[in-house]
C-alpha cells in the first residue's frame, strides 16, 4: 500500500433546501513499477442512493450505468452460478453503508475514483444531520472536506462533530454560518493527518457529524418553487404539546434473556420518568402469554409512574413469542378506553427481538389482523433487537399502521437508542394533517396527509406544477391540534433565488425536481408494503421507472460498475441498495458483484471522411 | 450555439461552438438552385454567471423557401409563416399539424416543430423551455436537419457546408490543456487543428436530459473546419 499514493481526497458535498448532493473524488497514483490493486472504499449514509460512480484511468473513463435490477441480474446469470461473487456494497454500522471496489493499476498511473449521492435530509430532535464517513487508511497529501448548506428560509444553527480517534483534528474544521449559507471547511495538512510527527499512520479515521436546523414559519410552513418543482415543509414547533395514549408492547420471551432485557427495563425506567403528565398509559408484556401491569390505561401521574416503574423491575424473559395476542391485547386495551376523558391521540410501540413462535406465527396473517384491528385509529411503532430480529414483518407492521419502525442495536447504548426513538414521538404536536393545493396548479403530489406530526420533526411534501411558468399557487393547511382544528391558507411564491443565492449556479439547476424524485420514490417503495398485490405491480413500476429516470440506485434497480481488468477484458461489478432485510446481518456480504463476459475496449481514433451514402446523418445546432 | 456534425458513416462526430454578440444573424443553410436559405439569431443568457463567460444560444430562425414563396420565423415565443401573401401565427402552447400543398408543419406543444417542405428538406426545431424565474437562462432554440439529401451540391451555410459530407483525419490521442480531456490532430480541409475528444448533446428524443454524442471538438469558433470564418456567415436580416 505504501507504493500506493493518494494523491487527493475531496468530499464535495451541496444541500439546498435539505436535499444533499455529495460527491467523493478520490485520486491515487501507483509509484511502483508493477501493477497495483488500488482500494476505493468509502461510507455513505443509508438513506441515500448513489447515483453515480465512475473509474478512470489515465484519460479513459469507465462510467457506471443505473439498470433495473431484474435484466442486470438476468444479464450476469452465468457469472452467478459459476459463484464468482463479491460485495460492492456492504452495511457498515447502524446508519451507514460500505461502496468498495478495487482496480489494478499499471505502474507509475494514475487512477481517479468518483462517487455521487443524494438524500433528502430528516428532521429529527430539531435538526438535519449530514453524516460523512472519512476513513483514508492513509496519510494523503489534498484531504478536504467541502459542505455548503443553502437555506433560502435562514439557518437557525449549524454544528459540527466528528468521531476521529482523537478530537485533535476537530478545531481544524473551520465553519462560516451566514444568515442563509453555511460553509463548512475541513482540511488537515499531511503533518496534521499524523498520529505523531515520524508516523505514517493518519489520525483522520471516524465521521463527521454537521448537525443544522432552518428557521419554520409557524403558518403554511416553507415552499420553494424551483423549475417547475416545489416543495413544501411543514414544521410549526411552536405549538402545545397533545396527550396521547400509549401502551408499551414488551416482549419478555426467553431470547430476551439477559442484556436485551436489561436494556430493555432501564429504556422503559427512563421513557415512564418523561411521560408527560396529561398522558395516558398501559404496559403490556407478553410471551406465549399475556399480561398486562393494569388492564386499563393510567394517567401518567407521579404516583401512577412510580407503580409502573415497580412493576418493569419485575419482567423476566421466559417461554415462547406471541406478537399477534400482544398487539391485539394492546389494540383492544386502548380501543375500549378511547371515550371523551381520553386523549385523540394513540400509539402502540412494540418492543421485540424475535420471530413468533407461538400463537398465529403466519407472518401475513398477524399483518392482516393487527391492521384491521387498528383500523387507522392508532399509531404502531416497533422497535427491533437483534441482527436475528424480522425486521421486514416489523416494518411492515409499522407501515402498515401510520408508524415507523427502527432497529435498535445491541450494544451497551441500547437504552440510550430506545430513549431517543420514544423523545422522537413523545411529544404529538398534531392530528390528522393535511396539506392541500387547491386549484390544478399542481399534479405528481408526494403523500399529503399525515396521520401526527411531532415536536422537532417536519412534514414534506413536493410536487410538480402544472405549467413551468406557474409561480405561484395556493396552500392550504389543516390539521387537529390541542383543542380544536386550525387552517392556516396561503400563497406560495417562487422566491427570486438570484437575490438570496446569487452565485450557486447549482442551486438553479434540477434539485427540486430530484428531491420530488427521491421523495416519491421512498413513498412507492413503502406503499408497495401494504397495498394489494395487483397495486403492488404498478407502485414497483412506477418506483422503477423513476429510479431509472433519474438514475437512482434503490432496492429496483442496479448499477453495473464497470472496470478494467486485463489488456482485452473489462470486469463488470454490480452495486445494489441494501435493504432493511439485507442489512441485518453486517458481518456477511450483501451483495453480488457478477463478471461479465469480456467486452473488448473500443476506441478508433484514425478515421476517414467519406461522402453520406445511404446513411442519414445528423447535422445540428444547439445548446446544453 | 452548439454545433453538432453527425458523420455515421465514420461513426464519429464533429463539433464546435460559434459564440458571437447577441443579436447577430448567421446564415445555417443556403442552397440557391432550391431556393432555400436558414438564417438564425443568437441570443446570450439574461446575464453572466459570475465567474463564466457569455455564451450565446440561437432565439429565432427564418426559412426561406423562395421557389414557394414560403417565409417561416420561429422564435421562442411564436411561429409565422407566410406563403405567398398569406400569413398564420402559431403558439408554442398548442398541438398543431398543417398540412400545405408546399409545406407540412408540425407543433408539439411546448417542445418541437418540424418543418417539411415538399420534395425538398425536413427541419426539426427544439424549444428548450426555461424557467421563467431562472436568473441567467433564458428559452432558446435548437436546430435540426432530419432530411438533407435533396439539396444541391452549391448547398452551404454554417451546416449547409457539412450536408454532402467532409473528408478528415484524426491522429493519436495526446494529453491536453485541459488534464479531464484528451487532445489529437486533426488534418482537414488542407489545415491541421488540434482538436479535443468530447461530447455534446442531441437532444431529439429526451428534450430535457439529451442523449450525449462523443465528438471532436473544434476550438475556435470551428476555425479550419469552416470554409471561412464564422463571421463570414454574418447576415444582416432573417430573410
Amino acid at each position: 500500500l505504501s507504493q500506493i499514493e493518494v494523491q487527493s481526497m475531496r468530499v464535495d458535498c451541496k444541500v439546498a433546501s435539505r436535499f444533499a448532493h455529495t460527491v467523493m473524488t478520490t485520486k491515487a497514483l501507483n509509484t511502483a513499477n508493477a501493477s497495483q490493486e488500488v482500494f476505493f472504499e468509502v461510507d455513505l449514509p443509508k438513506t441515500a442512493f448513489i447515483t453515480n460512480f465512475s473509474i478512470e484511468i489515465e484519460g479513459r473513463i469507465y462510467v457506471s450505468e443505473v439498470k433495473e435490477k431484474e435484466q442486470a441480474r438476468q444479464q450476469y446469470e452465468s457469472a452467478v452460478s459459476s459463484g464468482l461473487t463479491a460485495g460492492l456494497v456492504k452495511a457498515s454500522g447502524r446508519n451507514m453503508e460500505t461502496f468498495s471496489v478495487s482496480v489494478n493499476i499499471a505502474p507509475q498511473s494514475r487512477v481517479t475514483f468518483t462517487l455521487t449521492y443524494e438524500e433528502l435530509l430528516q428532521r429529527r430532535l430539531g435538526s438535519y444531520e449530514i453524516m460523512i464517513g472519512v476513513r483514508p487508511k492513509q496519510l494523503v497529501q489534498n484531504f478536504e472536506i467541502v459542505v455548503d448548506i443553502y437555506e433560502p428560509n435562514g439557518i437557525a444553527f449549524v454544528d459540527v462533530n466528528g468521531t476521529f480517534i482523537t478530537n485533535e483534528l476537530l478545531p481544524l474544521v473551520k465553519k462560516t454560518v451566514t444568515d442563509k449559507k453555511a460553509h463548512v471547511y475541513f482540511s488537515p495538512t499531511l503533518d496534521q493527518q499524523k498520529t505523531c510527527s515520524d508516523c505514517e499512520e493518519t489520525l483522520v479515521d471516524g465521521d463527521l457529524f454537521i448537525r443544522y436546523d432552518v428557521n419554520h414559519p409557524q403558518d403554511i410552513g416553507e415552499i420553494q418553487i424551483i423549475n417547475g418543482y416545489f416543495v413544501h415543509f411543514f414544521a410549526p414547533d411552536d405549538l402545545p404539546q397533545m396527550p396521547k395514549n400509549v401502551v408499551f408492547v414488551i416482549d419478555r420471551s426467553g431470547s430476551m434473556e439477559g442484556e436485551k432485557m436489561k436494556q430493555t427495563r432501564e429504556a422503559l425506567m427512563t421513557i415512564l420518568s418523561e411521560l408527560h403528565e396529561d398522558d395516558y398509559f398501559g404496559l403490556v408484556t407478553f410471551d406465549d402469554t399475556i399480561e398486562s401491569w393494569r388492564p386499563f390505561l393510567s394517567k401518567a401521574t407521579p404516583e401512577n409512574v412510580t407503580e409502573a416503574k415497580e412493576f418493569v423491575k419485575t419482567i423476566e424473559a421466559r417461554h415462547m413469542t406471541d406478537i399477534n395476542k400482544g398487539l391485539l391485547f394492546a389494540v383492544d386495551m386502548l380501543t375500549t378506553e378511547k371515550s371523551h376523558s381520553f386523549p385523540d391521540m394513540s400509539m402502540i410501540i412494540l418492543l421485540t427481538d424475535g420471530r413468533p413462535s407461538s400463537g398465529q406465527r403466519d407472518l401475513s396473517k398477524i399483518q392482516e389482523n393487527v391492521q384491521n384491528a387498528i383500523n387507522g385509529s392508532m399509531s404502531l411503532f416497533c422497535l427491533g433487537f437483534g441482527y436475528d430480529v424480522d425486521y421486514s414483518l416489523l416494518d411492515t407492521l409499522a407501515k402498515q399502521n401510520d408508524g415507523l419502525a427502527r432497529r435498535v442495536y445491541e450494544a451497551s447504548d441500547a437504552a440510550l437508542q430506545l430513549q431517543g426513538f420514544y423523545d422522537e414521538v413523545a411529544t404529538p404536536l398534531l392530528l390528522e394533517v393535511n396539506l392541500n393545493y387547491p386549484g390544478n396548479a399542481v399534479t405528481d403530489l408526494t403523500q399529503s396527509h399525515f396521520r401526527q406530526f411531532f415536536k422537532g420533526s417536519e412534514i414534506v411534501v413536493a410536487g410538480r406544477l402544472q405549467e413551468l411558468e406557474t409561480n405561484t399557487f395556493q396552500t392550504e393547511v389543516s390539521a387537529n391540534g390541542l383543542g380544536d382544528q386550525f387552517v392556516f391558507e396561503g400563497v406560495a411564491i417562487a422566491e427570486e433565488w438570484d437575490s438570496v443565492f446569487p452565485d450557486q449556479e447549482y442551486i438553479f439547476g434540477d434539485f427540486i425536481e430530484r428531491l420530488w424524485a427521491y421523495l416519491t420514490i421512498q413513498q412507492l417503495l413503502d406503499k408497495r408494503e401494504k397495498c394489494s398485490p395487483e397495486d403492488k405491480e404498478n407502485t414497483t413500476a412506477q418506483a422503477l421507472d423513476l429510479s431509472l429516470r433519474y438514475n437512482f440506485v434503490t432496492p429496483l434497480t442496479s448499477m453495473v460498475v464497470t472496470k478494467p481488468e486485463t489488456e482485452d477484458e473489462d470486469e463488470t461489478l454490480i452495486a445494489d441498495k441494501l435493504t432493511e432485510d439485507q442489512r441485518e446481518d453486517t458481518t456477511e456480504p450483501d451483495l453480488s458483484a457478477l463478471y461479465a463476459p469480456p467486452q473488448k475496449a473500443g476506441s478508433v481514433y484514425q478515421v476517414q471522411g467519406l461522402k453520406p451514402q445511404n446513411l442519414i446523418s445528423s447535422y445540428f445546432v444547439d445548446g446544453d | 450555439p452548439h454545433f453538432i456534425i453527425e458523420l455515421p458513416d465514420q461513426n464519429d462526430a464533429l463539433c464546435f461552438n460559434i459564440d458571437h454578440k447577441p443579436g447577430t444573424i448567421f446564415n445555417l443553410v443556403r442552397d440557391p438552385p432550391t431556393g432555400i436559405v436558414v438564417n438564425g439569431q443568437i441570443i446570450g443568457d439574461k446575464k453572466i454567471i459570475p465567474g463564466n463567460k457569455m455564451h450565446t444560444y440561437f432565439g429565432r430562425f427564418g426559412i426561406v423557401n423562395e421557389k414557394f414563396g414560403i417565409r417561416l420565423m420561429v422564435s421562442t415565443k411564436e411561429i409565422l409563416v407566410s406563403e405567398r401573401g398569406k400569413h398564420a401565427n402559431f403558439s408554442w402552447t398548442n398541438n398543431k399539424t398543417l398540412e400545405g400543398l408546399n409545406m407540412d408543419l408540425q407543433v408539439i406543444k411546448d417542445r418541437s416543430l418540424t418543418v417539411t417542405l415538399r420534395n425538398s428538406v425536413k427541419f426539426l426545431i427544439i424549444l428548450h423551455k426555461i424557467w421563467k424565474m431562472h436568473p441567467y437562462h433564458q428559452d432558446y432554440l435548437g436546430f435540426y436537419t432530419l432530411d438533407s439529401h435533396l439539396f444541391s451540391s452549391n448547398v452551404h451555410g454554417l451546416l449547409g457546408q457539412f450536408y454532402h459530407g467532409v473528408n478528415f483525419e484524426v491522429s493519436d490521442l495526446f494529453p491536453g490543456k485541459d488534464p479531464d480531456k484528451q487532445d489529437a490532430n486533426m488534418f482537414v480541409k488542407g489545415n491541421k487543428l488540434t482538436v479535443t475528444r468530447g461530447w455534446k448533446r442531441d437532444f431529439r428524443q429526451d428534450v430535457k436530459n439529451g442523449e450525449k454524442v462523443p465528438c471532436w471538438f473544434i476550438h475556435n469558433n470551428g476555425t479550419g473546419l469552416l470554409d471561412g470564418v464564422h463571421t463570414d456567415y454574418i447576415v444582416s436580416g432573417l430573410f
